[in-house]
Order: structure tokens, then C-alpha cells, then sequence
């Protein structure tokens, strides 16, 4: 189901933005 | 360490969710390691830091892409934009939305501009002299420097700017760099093809995207294409 993966891949992405994020900024 | 962390980070999540059975993963740290058995019919396409030069000079321009592949083509993908606060996500055939942490929206390109008066949104890096040509010669001057390709088709999205071309040199972007960006411009209306009109296509025997990708908010789409492909064989006749 499409609509399921995306929500996997939505949090994922978020998660991810947040330690990207956190490197960029050095904290 | 960025880059690498995030990929492991979003590895690990993608095979604990979904496993090794039906899904596929090719993330841009682990590509090399991974040569290459590619039999499923699902493959995930991962770029954990696309900008990575952007993201040393603190430009703020770097992004995550993730793309579900199906029969070459993505179906479904995310571009995460962190110093945004956004997420761009599509579905194939089910639009595009922007997410941020006060609201979900979808997003509709329209525009009324002249073509004289598009803009296009380019590279700081990866410029050679062909593109430089092409860019110098098409009928819309108006400029804009962003990095990242996922950042580009995010101003895109904002209606910041109009059309981003992408024209292979010695080196060419990867499936990773283009396939999450292509389905939220297409999904919200926008055209993403080679300068011949054809789809890209993914997860094939090249990881490479060679040749002239061209991306736009679809007005014009067409003529433009036809445009640079007359303009590099002019150039191509001058430098003979």
C-alpha cells in the first residue's frame, strides 16, 4: 500500500532532516 | 560524517520497515560496496546529502532525497529540506504536497509568465563551457544560484524561479540526484524530460543521467527543449 510507505518514508525524512540539521548547525 | 550518518540512519529505518525480499536500496555512500544485483521489482534510491559543497559553505541549500523506483520510473519520493523546515512529497498520480510543522499543502504550479521573463534557477558549481553557451543563449536571462538539485526544484515548487537544466559534462548526475526531485515537479503539474522530450528513466545498467535534463513549471516546456537542442548544435558546429 503506497499510502503506507509514504508514511514510513515521510517520518523517515524527518528524522532525517533533524540530524542533518543538527550537524550543520553543530549541536 | 553527515552524509554517512544519515544514510545508515535511513538504511537501517527502510530495511527494518520494508526488508530485503521485495525492496532494493542504493544509497549514494553505499553504492560502490553494493555492485550490483538489482532483480527487485521495488528498488529505493537514496541521496542522504545532496549539496554536500553547499552544505561545507553553509549556504543552507542541501537536501534529502528518497525515491521508491518501479519499472525504471519513481512512484513515490520525498525531498526533505531542513533549513526550510519542509518536505516536498509525491505519489505517482496522487499530486505533490508540501509539509511543514504548521501545515500540509498541496502544491499546483501555475504561471502566466512571458517567456522572456522565466527564470532559471542554476548551479554555483558544475559549470563548463557547453552550458555556459546554452545559458547565455536561450530567450529567458533572468538567473537564480541555488545548490542542490532538490533545492533547485523546491524554488521551483515556490514559484521562486521557472527551469532548471541539467547538461552533462565529464560527469553527469546520478538516479539519486534527480529521480525524488523529478516526481514532486511532475506531480504538481511541472514537466521533467530529456531536451528530446523523453521520461528519464531509472535504476537501468548507467547510474548516470547523461545528456540535457530539463525541468520546468511545463509552460514552455517544449519550445525550450527544442531551443537548447538547436542552440548546442550550434555550438557544437562552432567548436568543429
Amino acid at each position: 500500500d503506497l499510502a503506507e510507505i509514504l508514511a514510513i518514508a515521510r517520518d523517515v525524512g524527518w528524522k532525517a532532516a533533524d540530524i542533518l540539521h543538527s550537524y550543520y548547525h553543530g549541536t | 560524517i553527515a552524509d554517512i550518518t544519515v544514510s545508515q540512519y535511513i538504511l537501517q529505518r527502510l530495511q527494518a520497515a520494508f526488508g530485503d525480499e521485495d525492496f532494493t536500496y542504493i544509497s549514494e555512500e553505499t553504492y560502490k560496496s553494493q555492485l550490483q544485483e538489482q532483480n527487485s521489482q521495488l528498488v529505493w534510491l537514496i541521496d542522504p546529502l545532496d549539496g554536500t559543497k553547499d552544505f561545507i559553505d553553509k549556504t543552507g541549500d542541501y537536501a534529502i532525497h528518497i525515491a521508491l523506483i518501479q519499472d525504471h520510473r519513481p512512484i513515490l519520493s520525498i525531498v526533505a529540506v531542513p533549513e526550510a523546515e519542509t518536505i516536498y512529497y509525491a505519489t505517482k498520480d496522487s499530486g505533490t504536497f508540501k509539509e511543514t510543522p504548521k501545515a500540509t499543502v498541496p502544491i499546483t504550479l501555475l504561471t502566466e509568465k512571458s517567456i522572456e521573463d522565466l527564470t532559471l534557477v542554476v548551479s554555483r558549481s558544475h559549470r563548463h563551457e557547453r552550458l555556459n553557451y546554452l545559458l547565455q543563449h536561450l530567450p529567458c536571462q533572468n538567473q537564480k544560484a541555488v545548490g542542490s538539485v532538490g533545492c533547485k526544484i523546491a524554488t521551483i515548487l515556490e514559484q521562486k524561479a521557472d527551469i532548471y537544466i541539467s547538461l552533462s559534462g565529464k560527469s553527469a548526475p546520478k538516479d539519486w540526484d534527480i529521480a525524488a526531485p523529478e516526481l514532486i515537479l511532475t506531480e504538481a503539474g511541472g514537466s521533467f524530460t530529456h531536451f528530446d522530450g523523453s521520461p528519464l528513466r531509472y535504476n537501468t545498467d548507467d547510474i548516470n543521467q547523461w545528456g540535457g535534463l530539463f525541468a520546468s513549471n511545463s509552460n514552455y516546456h517544449q519550445i525550450l527543449c527544442q531551443e537548447a537542442q538547436r542552440i548546442l548544435l550550434e555550438f557544437d558546429n562552432l567548436k568543429r
